[in-house]
């Protein structure tokens, strides 16, 4: 805001309002959602992406916005990435994060036990990852300005970004990464999905909050 | 940020929640 110039400020001041406005998660969700279910592919999840700007005037970087988790369309087990101890150490952390979000008596849900599938389980990590000035496929499409659409676990599995590997050991065979207004959209799936313009106007229409 | 792990709080509460009905209706 400019100290000199009342009037800029205040516009300032509800635009950044309007904006705050557009980016809570109820919206977002809605967002997210809207596009999985329109969607004539099927997406395992959705990502959105948040940019940031660090204290200090350092870089932008992106962050966990929010997500939408569909699974799997295919019920044909698939062959999981995890051992058994894995497995168990999945159903840990979940039983963890369950209490955290439920309180400890809801660790005797029987659901947190049920087998943590291996694209569940990337979804979950998702939460905790970012990207700084660039890096990873996410900050790459933000940078660029430009779509990133990796079709095929043979090509995800010799990406130089190591989110798109480590998706592709979950079991995910196609990431897209689609940069929007203030952020990144990121959409996985466990088919081989080819590029679409239709998902790209979608995400536009869905995610420029800029108009 | 706070609103990033508030963020992430709600995503992790809604995803609970829907796997909890995934598997009641598997």
């Amino acid at each position: 805001p400019n100290p000199a110039d009342p009037s800029k400020s205040s516009s300032s001041a509800a635009a950044t309002a309007a904006t705050a406005q557009f980016f809570n998660q109820e919206t977002l969700q809605k967002r997210l959602l809207a596009l999985m279910e329109g969607a004539q592919e099927s997406w395992t999840y959705a990502i959105f992406w948040q940019s940031s700007v660090a204290d200090y005037g350092g870089p932008s970087q992106l962050g966990w916005g929010d997500g939408y988790y569909k699974g799997e369309e295919n019920k044909v087990k698939r062959k999981t990435a995890a051992s058994p101890a894995e497995q168990e150490n999945r159903k840990k952390v979940l039983r963890e994060l369950n209490s955290l979000i439920s309180g400890p008596q809801s660790s005797a849900d029987d659901a947190v036990d049920e087998e943590v599938t291996d694209t569940e389980w990337f979804f979950l990590i998702s939460m905790a990852q970012s990207f700084v000035n660039g890096s990873g496929l996410p900050g790459q499409a933000s940078y660029s300005s430009s779509p990133i659409w990796i079709a095929g676990a043979d090509r995800l599995s010799v990406s130089h970004c190591e989110r798109a590997r480590q998706a592709q050991i979950f079991g995910i065979e196609t990431m897209v990464c689609i940069p929007s207004s203030n952020g990144v959209v990121e959409l996985g799936s466990t088919e081989v999905i080819f590029q679409s313009s239709d998902l790209m106007t979608k995400v536009r229409v869905l995610f420029n909050f800029n108009g | 940020s706070s609103a990033v792990p508030q963020a992430r709080k709600a995503s992790l509460a809604r995803f609970l929640e829907k796997r909890r009905e995934r598997v009641m209706n598997s």
